[in-house]
Parts: structure tokens; C-alpha cells; sequence
């Protein structure tokens, strides 16, 4: 099972992978 | 001399993210810098903190870009099991400062309170949790007569200047408010009526062909929900822009509601902040995005800086 697993009565189901972030551009 | 915090959701419930995979890069005034990120907090606490230092010097531009591996589900709520969940004496900490008011989020404000009172006549206590939460949040979403699906101020090339938002208390009276104020609203009445709530602020994937969401089928986006804490059980997530119109008037509050609890698109959005501004000490700036900076030590500098943010979301499929 994955971490943090919640207790019933939530379900996980179809997990789906990605990489995720954020591209950030600060300017004067 | 600064720095660029970031908020990343490490377990919640449709959520898994691992920051032994993160990766950042960072360029001053264009050119490639060594740099390392800290990661501080526990991923078992639920969030965690990337921080980068941004050297002191005369800098024109910063440009940053902060990846790691995460997962994402689709969520289902047994509807019977979780009517029969009780009231807990107390929560526990780490559940219970979501409990709390917070900026944009006025919980503690007498209009929330009496919005409560009204609603649940004096019965909130001697209904179950996850019904009462699912009422009030049908209730709030109906006081909303005007909804700008404009969440996002944009700037254009996939880059993003943050959230439009008015916050909760601004929002009761406003003749138009947008899904984030919506997230804000249903927060601070659940907060107002003694249960532990939060908005959660993700990168949504595009919908692919899946037609039932108003979210953009065909690019990758920031996006916004919320929570509600179920005791012993979870974060049951809700979208109150996704719920709207679909007959929640005349919805019998027993039976399953899309969008509510049982989510089949979750897998398609991964939660980063729950804070539009994380660890700044409560202060939003103009347009939040889920990340902060500051400058020598301040969230304000003395001139005029502008950001922008491009959310990266790559999907490697079913897992």
C-alpha cells in the first residue's frame, strides 16, 4: 500500500504517476 | 538576497508525493547556478517545505524550477459508512489547526457563525459530520448567484501570475467571486461550524477526453478544491466550483453528489499548498500561487517585482 493510506470509508483507486513542480520567474 | 518557498502536499488523501525525487534548477540574470534546495519537514506530517536560497547581488531576473515524483487517485467515500462517523471529543493536533481562521479564510467571523446557526437550526451537533459538512457546503455554494470561472490571472505562454481571489469574508458580499473564493467560503463556514477545513491548491493534468469537469480539457493547469477532515478516516476532498449547478438544491444529501467525496478525476490533480501563500507568515500577496518569496528577509520589496509561475505536470500513466 502507498504511505498515508486514508481509513475507510475512503478508497483509493487508479493511482496515476506523474512529475510534478512549478517553474517560477521572478523579475525587477 | 532571499529566498523561493515552496509548499509540496506529501500524503493527504488523493495525494503521495516523494521529494527524495526532487529535482531544481535555478538561473540569476539567465545564467545557470549550483544550487541545492532544502527540504525541511516530515512527508508523515503531510507537507513539506522546498526552500531556495537566492544569493545576495545585483539580480535583473531569478528563474527556478523545482520538480519531484508524485502520485495521484481517484477517491471513493463509502456514503453509509461515513454517515455513521461521530463528532470526536478533540482533535487531534495536527488536524485541529485546520480548525482555526486564516488569511482570506475569517472563520471566526460572526457572519460565518450565524450562517451556521441558520442553516443547521440548532441540529449541527446531533448530525453526523459527514453529513452536516455536506449540507453546509451545498448551502454555501447556493448563496452564490454570480461565479467567474476566471480563477487564474494569466499572463500568457502557459505562465500564470497567481489566483484572482477575494477571500471569504469579501466574498459573502461580493456580486461575483471566482472557484477560489468559493473554496475559501465553504472553508470558513466548515471552520465556523467546529470542523477542521482547508483548500488545496494543485497542478491539474487537462482532462483528457473526459467531458464532465469545466476545468480545461486539454492543458495542464494550477486548480484549487477543498477538504474537510472526517475523524479517524481522512481528508475527504470536495470541489465546490465542480459541484455547482448539476440539481445540488434538490440533491438528497444520502446519496452519492459528484464532486463530493467520491472524485474519479483526483487522479488527474496533485495537491501542493494548502495555503495560497505557505509559510509567509499569513500574509497574501496580490495574486498567490501556491509559493512565496521574500527579499532580504521581507515578503515585500522595495521596488516593484514581478512573478510568474508555469506549472509542470508530466504524466507517466497508470501505475
Amino acid at each position: 500500500s502507498w504511505p498515508g493510506c486514508p481509513a475507510p470509508p475512503l478508497y483509493r483507486s487508479d493511482p496515476r504517476g506523474y512529475t510534478v513542480g512549478l517553474a517560477i520567474d521572478i523579475g525587477a | 538576497g532571499g529566498s523561493i518557498t515552496i509548499a509540496a502536499a506529501t500524503v493527504d488523501t488523493a495525494t503521495v508525493s516523494d521529494l527524495r525525487g526532487l529535482e531544481t534548477s535555478i538561473r540569476l540574470n539567465g545564467i545557470p547556478q549550483n544550487t541545492s534546495a532544502r527540504v525541511e519537514g516530515d512527508p508523515l506530517s503531510g507537507s513539506q517545505r522546498i526552500s531556495l536560497g537566492i544569493p545576495r547581488g545585483p539580480l535583473q531576473t531569478v528563474s527556478a524550477r523545482v520538480t519531484w515524483p508524485a502520485i495521484a487517485f481517484s477517491i471513493g467515500v463509502d456514503e453509509q459508512m461515513a454517515a455513521k462517523v461521530t463528532w470526536p471529543r478533540e482533535w487531534v493536533p495536527e488536524v485541529a489547526k485546520f480548525l482555526a481562521p486564516s488569511q482570506g479564510i475569517q472563520s471566526d467571523n460572526e457572519i460565518f457563525k450565524a450562517f451556521v446557526a441558520k442553516t443547521t437550526e440548532g441540529r449541527l451537533r446531533r448530525t453526523p459530520i459527514y453529513l452536516a459538512a455536506k449540507d453546509l457546503v451545498r448551502r454555501t455554494i447556493m448563496e452564490f448567484r454570480n461565479v467567474d470561472s476566471q480563477t487564474l490571472v494569466r499572463e500568457g505562454q502557459g505562465t500564470i501570475r497567481g489566483f484572482r481571489l477575494q477571500g471569504a469574508l469579501s466574498s459573502t458580499g461580493a456580486l461575483s467571486v471566482t472557484p477560489g473564493d468559493m473554496v475559501c467560503t465553504c472553508v470558513a463556514v466548515l471552520r465556523a461550524a467546529g470542523i477542521p477545513a482547508r483548500p488545496v491548491i494543485g497542478i491539474y493534468s487537462g482532462s483528457g477526453s473526459n467531458p464532465d469537469t469545466k476545468l480545461p480539457k486539454d492543458r495542464k493547469t494550477l486548480c484549487v478544491w477543498a477538504e474537510f477532515n472526517l475523524p479517524g478516516c481522512g481528508w475527504v476532498p470536495f470541489d465546490p466550483y465542480e459541484m455547482r449547478g448539476r440539481g445540488l438544491p434538490q440533491a438528497n444529501v444520502n446519496q452519492p453528489w459528484k464532486w463530493f467525496g467520491t472524485i474519479k478525476q483526483m487522479n488527474r490533480r496533485v495537491g501542493l499548498a494548502y495555503d495560497f501563500a505557505p509559510f509567509n507568515h499569513g500574509m497574501i500577496r496580490d495574486w498567490p500561487a501556491g509559493w512565496v518569496w521574500t527579499v532580504s528577509g521581507q515578503t515585500t520589496a522595495p521596488f516593484r517585482l514581478v512573478d510568474a509561475t508555469a506549472p509542470l505536470m508530466v504524466s507517466r500513466g497508470q501505475i
